[in-house]
């Protein structure tokens, strides 16, 4: 039975992508047998995998329309563990086109239940906004990772954002559990990164593990490999090892 | 008559916000009266500038639904020659609200051609997607400024920005020009962003002025304010200066 986690933050460029990645690639090193789902129609997760959206016949957008299976829609990638379901811009009109439809934000949470046996974990990269593909991820996920860079901005939509996980708690996924927030392009020297850092810890779960800013992290994706692959001994991928252990660990206690 | 500058990109953190604000408030400096629009639900906008969405009674949320008009949403803030609408995060309840308003791509528009005549410059914070709200923008729009980091996956996202123009041109709004593109936290030591630099100039538009990383500008929304009134001497407000200077020269010549 898989662990189903969303990567979530309707503040924009904080790192969501690059820890969905990175998250399931260090996943799938410690022979955990994962799946990365794109839920973001610029499709920066599936690219940075090596499988631009475009390159597959289908992906998110036609298993949430009901249009393929997800076995139709899930691909391979260059690590033997991580599987990815891959977006392009079509997943933009998933909302309207949806919007009649009275199961609109549960069809991820259907899509997945066929495949949760498959998986020990399955990463959802969620889109800069609180829209009907971020609400599916929400719906379908058993714990959200909140990634937030420590700037002033990006402190404004926490408390936004964890009132929408509350509703979504409330009204359709009891059992949603928020496992925390990531600290991303973490710069020690910054007086302001550690002044919201000490904010943050102050009200939220805050991993341990803090991922610092690190050129490899920006640089892997166009080459469409997770940093493990790409610099396996940078300080980027380091991080996101430590992340996994931490998840890895803390599954087992929680 | 005014001119209407939307900074677009659906590419998350990339610096709209710092650059709808601070480029407005460098106008205003310039002795320019300027409306500074905010269309994203985070409000990111409306706090920079010192007035938070939820402080106000209306907003752009109530003029995109008309329950409000222009003159009701519009705020003085601290420096005299800018004014601004606010969003709170209602906002985001705007598309779906109007998904059966036949002129709903026309709403802000429409709202916007009362007020023209009071500004030299109306500049229109876009949120990170290419919805309802954006499209709003892009269509009230003369022109587009498109504010970039120098990223591969910030890269990705821009030949799908420029089909949404050209689209939008096609259809609503003959007349949007493409100002060009804006290079943010630019770090001349780094070999990725030089390289990315190097490859948008060769395709787009690019501005002379270059925005550098820069932590003036992050501090400067903590305390309410632009940065030309946070911290005048910083290479953050001196750059804003520069591209309002560039864009007070080009209008000329346009
Ligand atoms: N720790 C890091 N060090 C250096 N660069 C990073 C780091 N994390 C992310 N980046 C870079 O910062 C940019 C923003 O990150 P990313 O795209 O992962 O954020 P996002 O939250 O997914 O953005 P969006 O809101 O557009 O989906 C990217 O260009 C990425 O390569
Ligand atoms: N030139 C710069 N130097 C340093 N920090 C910057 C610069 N420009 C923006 N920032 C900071 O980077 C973060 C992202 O910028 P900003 O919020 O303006 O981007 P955005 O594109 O509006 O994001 P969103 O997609 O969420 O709307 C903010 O915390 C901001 O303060
Ligand atoms: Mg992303
Ligand atoms: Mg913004």
């Amino acid at each position: 039975m898989s662990t189903v986690i969303a990567i979530a933050n309707q503040k924009g460029g904080v790192g969501k992508t690059t820890s969905a990645v990175n998250l399931s690639a260090s996943l799938a090193v410690a022979e955990q047998r994962v799946l990365l789902v794109d839920m973001d129609p610029q499709g920066n997760a599936s690219t940075s995998v090596g499988r631009p959206g475009r390159a597959s016949p289908c992906g998110t957008y036609q298993v949430l329309l009901r249009e393929a299976m997800m076995r139709d829609a899930v691909l391979t990638t260059e690590l033997p563990q991580l599987h990815v379901m891959t977006a392009t811009t079509d997943l933009a009109g998933a909302e309207l086109e949806l919007v009649s439809e009275d199961d609109r934000a549960v069809r991820l949470r259907e899509a997945l239940e066929g495949t949760r046996d498959s998986y020990d974990y399955i990463v959802i990269d969620c889109p800069p906004s609180l829209n009907l593909l971020t609400l599916n991820a929400l719906v379908a996920a058993d714990s959200v990772i909140v990634p937030m860079q420590c700037e002033y901005l990006a402190l404004q939509g926490l408390a936004q954002l964890m009132d929408t996980i509350e509703r979504v708690r409330g009204a359709l996924n009891p059992t949603l559990a928020i496992r925390g927030v990531l600290l991303t392009m973490f710069d020690p020297r910054n007086n302001l990164a550690n002044e919201v850092a000490d904010e943050v810890r102050k009200h939220f779960l805050v991993y341990d593990t803090v991922i610092p800013r690190n050129i490899r992290l920006a640089e892997a994706p166009s080459h469409g490999k997770p940093v493990v692959l790409y610099d396996a001994a940078s300080k980027g991928a380091n991080s996101y090892l430590s992340l996994a252990r931490e998840i890895l660990e803390g599954s087992e206690g929680a």
